[in-house]
């Protein structure tokens, strides 16, 4: 994350690390339930076998686990049956757990959304993991058209056709009404975007992505793929693993 | 080779093997399969290439891959898209089996043109592109330039009419990138070699018919694509499956959509339980149920645990004949099994007559324990 700021203990409790081998961290994922985790697609690229993952939840730093982290091997992957690497389409997965996780203070399922639903009017919402943070320069101004660079300069980075689509969150943090400006980086893919809900129930939104390499060193928009488009596929995913193993 | 030695089809003169290989070489040419550089006036190519990728699949994936095909856009240098071939898919000569690179000039033109717009996006050209490293034309070493007619657009790129590239995936997007606008011209779906969905302007790509996901609105092109018989019902993905294997708890259908929807709570405030089997709606008889049939059919649904669990007495005077499953009387040997498949049909009616009626409520979820939750508290 660029611009975060360090986590509370037990503040993010389904924020998980998914790691491989000699790798360690690989990807950020979420808990959604106690045997079941999302992460996205392009995570897996190049390590497809289930056996070579786990996950590892109740972390807050990396390096030094605690005694009250939970470490699970993979059972299933659940890749989705579209994503497309070339463009990161469909960059959504599921992840099958070998064991339930223990509910504790610091591991926790995050909810899921209905199908459609979009996050409560002046809710706060935050993006979490341990990918790189950068160095930002607080100088450093987003160049513009009329600053110098031609429009077919900034063809390099549109991401336009994407905006279009349901599937996607492009999150200009620009936009946003209260600007705290954080980034994803490399390592917070599958990572999760959530928000505040009604009661205190956070909710997952999004999942991180991709984001163009242009202006990868300041605080270029990031792309998560829109998990309330995703969620009847995904509760389809968890009862035909549960439930038709046959 | 990477390792030291060679595969063992290198070894002993194998027919596999070039002559010209050793037990430590096994060098070779091979063809050019990378899609953005289909278009070269040479096929043949030999790894690593000169960014340090080990293989075309490799290169497909690489950052520099999406660089150029973006940059090549700006149109900085006539001949960007063939110096960047030629660094991701070195030329390999037939003869020698060595790579031939790009000459010195070509490499610093492309260079001098192009570093200054990755520059404005906060680009860097890439490292491993240091020019010295290649062979000035005319030396002793062969080098590559680009010859008249070589196209300045790879296979990726969709040409204008003015001759500048634009990426293919801005073709017919409702935006206008080329200079004179040929982008989104002729944009029908037929033009573009894609399928218009019926009633609509929506284009998919044939491949998309019929595969089981809906891409057209109101569905059309996932519309007929099954051919059944009276007695079967049509999977997901179009198989055709007998009605009487439909919601057995077994997969029968490739996809296991022949097991999607088969249990269902009333939307009504009765919440009655209800089965989809052999293609007919069935109540379930309470007489048999128990506790752990209601957390399976919450926990099934995706709805959490059972909150209240009634025996909802059958409504009389209902039109037709109802329709009853009994629990199985081995319905606990089945583990892992779904509701459906503990569930049975028999040659009577439910003795009690009445129905099983489940209302489930949501684990919690979201919560964050370690933090605290301080309700009371209002944000001013």
């Amino acid at each position: 994350i660029l611009g975060g700021r360090v986590s509370r203990r037990g503040a993010w409790p389904w924020q998980c690390s998914l790691q491989s081998g000699q790798s360690g961290h690989v990807c950020g994922c979420v808990l959604i339930a106690r045997r079941w985790a999302l992460t996205v697609a392009h995570c897996f690229e190049g390590r497809e076998s289930a056996d070579l993952w786990r996950v590892v939840l109740g972390l807050n730093n990396l390096d030094h686990p605690g005694v009250h982290s939970q470490s699970r091997g993979v059972r299933s992957i659940i890749v989705h049956p579209r994503y497309n690497r070339a463009v990161v389409d469909y960059d959504i997965s599921v992840v099958q757990l070998d064991s339930e996780v223990e509910e504790t203070a610091l591991v926790r399922p995050v909810c899921l959304p209905q199908p459609g639903q979009l996050p409560s009017p002046d809710s706060y919402c935050y993006i979490t993991g341990w990918g790189h943070m950068g160095n930002r320069s607080e100088s450093t101004r987003l160049p513009t058209p009329a600053s110098g660079g031609s429009d077919r300069h900034f063809n390099i980075c549109s991401e336009r056709n994407m905006m279009l689509d349901r599937r996607y969150l492009l999150v200009l943090y620009s936009s946003f009404k209260h600007v705290f400006p954080v980034a994803v980086k490399y390592g917070d893919s599958g990572g999760p975007l959530v928000c505040e809900e009604v009661g205190g129930h956070w909710t997952l939104f999004g999942l991180t992505s991709w984001g163009s390499v242009c202006f990868s060193k300041v605080l270029g928009p990031g792309v998560y793929s829109n998990v309330t488009h995703f969620t009847p596929w995904i509760q389809q995913q968890i009862y035909i693993h549960t439930y038709l193993t046959d | 080779c990477i390792s030291a030695s060679c595969p063992s089809a290198c070894v002993g003169g194998s027919t596999a093997c070039d002559p010209r290989n050793s037990n430590s070489s096994c060098t070779r040419c091979e063809p050019i399969s990378l899609e953005l550089c289909m278009n070269l006036p040479y096929n043949l190519t030999r790894y690593p290439n000169y960014l340090g990728h080990q293989s075309q699949r490799e290169s497909s994936v690489s950052w520099e891959s999406s660089l150029f095909p973006a940059l090549v856009q700006t149109g900085c240098y006539q001949y960007l898209m063939f110096y960047a071939c030629t660094l991701l898919v070195p030329k390999c000569d037939p003869v020698s089996l060595q790579r031939v690179p790009p000459c010195r000039s070509l490499c610093r033109t492309a260079k001098e043109k192009c570093e200054s717009v990755l520059g404005i996006v906060g680009l860097q050209w890439p490292d491993d592109s240091d020019c010295s490293q290649f062979p000035e034309e005319g030396g002793n070493a062969t080098c590559l330039l680009p010859e008249p007619g070589v196209d300045e657009c790879s296979p990726s790129h969709f040409k204008c009419g003015s001759g500048r590239c634009v990426l293919a995936s801005r073709r017919c997007d409702g935006h206008l990138d080329c200079d004179d606008n040929s982008d989104e011209d002729d944009c029908g779906c037929s033009e573009r070699a894609l399928w218009e969905c019926p009633g609509s302007k929506v284009c998919i790509k044939a491949s998309m018919i019929c595969d089981g996901f809906p891409d057209c609105p109101l569905l059309v092109d996932e519309a007929n694509c099954s051919v059944c018989r009276d007695n079967e019902l049509s999977c997901n993905n179009h198989q055709c499956v007998h009605r009487t294997l439909w919601c057995d708890g077994k997969r029968h259908c490739s996809d296991s959509s022949d097991e999607w929807n088969c249990v269902s709570l009333a939307d009504r405030s009765d919440s009655v339980l209800t089965v989809f089997r052999t293609a007919a709606e069935y109540q379930v008889c309470a007489d048999e149920w128990n506790h752990e049939l209601s957390h399976l059919t919450c926990s099934q649904l995706g709805l959490g645990v059972p909150s209240s669990v009634s025996m909802v007495p059958d409504q009389p005077g209902v039109p037709g004949r109802r329709r009853w499953l009994h629990v199985h009387p081995e319905w606990n040997l089945r583990n892992g099994s779904a509701l459906q498949a503990r569930l049975e049909k028999r040659g009577h009616a439910c003795h009690s007559r009445r129905r099983v009626s489940v209302q489930c409520s949501r684990e919690e979820c979201g919560l964050r324990p370690a933090v605290g939750i301080y309700p009371h508290r209002k944000k001013r």
